[in-house]
């Protein structure tokens, strides 16, 4: 699933605040 | 588990409500109600408001394009650019939910398939209930609260524009009739984060007992924070059923506007989120 979502999947790893879309 | 933890922990998910939402329902009321030393915010009622506001909402991004220079062709530029300028500042809360969502105690442990899944299903209906301290029966509050738009305007829209927000206004008035503060959506955004019942999750148990203490957590504070509303704890949660329906409304709309609108391409993160969805 998470290869079809790979923006989220960035947002869940991303460790610190909101990621700038 | 024993209260003192089950109000450190609504405790806890409103400080990070209040770290990632940068617009709370109770700067929204003040806004609205013209309570504030804030200047109170620009009107949109119509094409003319809309296009001398623009500059609020940050929607020029896309070019005025050349063969389109008719007054109608205007309009409906002015109106893709909008609606452009919605989907950014959607991805954005996305991305605001999604921080929200990772400061809940236990979700990053989760399967990481499973935190895709529930943000997926989760987010939507995460962003219609943050909607709702936004507007009242007249109109809704935009861009951090800078900008009211009138319902009346949203109506007037040209279709299927006008069909996107008559939805949420309805809902919306009948949920703020609930009361609910920061603190208690703070809860419910959790609850509603971790449903056990999305479809393809592949480890239920662990999310549906964080569910589970998260759900004493907002009884308890429901029970204390509004000692005089009866029966508010089951009221607030049967919004999650009207929720459901809203999603599945709103991703056919956004469908069929995809199929019919030339010019209309969906924010690539909503496309992931919409995808298969329901």
């Amino acid at each position: 699933l998470k290869e079809k979502h790979k923006i989220l999947h960035r947002l869940l790893q991303n460790s610190s605040s909101p990621v700038d879309l | 588990p024993e209260s003192a933890d089950l109000r450190a922990l609504a405790r806890h998910l409103y400080e990070s409500y209040l770290k990632y939402f940068p617009l709370t329902k109770a700067k929204a009321r003040a806004i609205l109600s013209g309570k504030t030393s804030d200047n109170a915010p620009f009107v949109i009622h119509d094409m003319k408001s809309l296009m001398e506001g623009e500059h609020m909402i940050n929607c020029r991004q896309m070019p005025m394009q050349e063969h389109r220079r008719s007054d109608v062709g205007i309009m409906r530029e002015v109106e893709l650019r909008f609606f452009h300028s919605c989907q950014s500042r959607s991805a954005e809360a996305v991305s605001e939910v999604t921080e929200f969502a990772k400061s809940i105690p236990g979700f990053v442990n989760l399967d990481l398939n499973d935190q895709v899944t529930l943000l997926k299903y989760g987010v939507i209906e995460v962003l219609i209930i943050m909607m709702a301290p936004l507007m009242n029966k007249d109109g809704t509050l935009i861009s951090y609260g800078q900008i009211f738009m009138t319902r009346e305007f949203l109506k007037s829209l040209r279709k299927p524009f006008c069909e996107m927000m008559e939805p949420k206004f309805e809902f919306s008035v009948k949920f703020n009739m609930l009361e609910l503060d920061d603190s208690d959506m703070a809860l419910f955004l959790a609850v509603i984060i971790l449903s056990g019942d999305r479809p393809g999750l592949l480890n239920v148990k662990p999310i549906e007992d964080l569910q589970e203490t998260v759900l004493h957590s907002l009884e308890l504070q429901l029970k204390t924070n509004h000692p005089d509303s009866l029966q508010l704890f089951a009221k607030v949660l049967q919004k999650m059923t009207d929720l459901r329906q809203l999603v599945t409304d709103h991703v056919q709309l956004i469908q069929l506007m995809k199929e019919t609108e030339l010019d209309w391409c969906l924010h690539p993160l909503l496309q992931e989120i919409m995808r298969d969805l329901y």
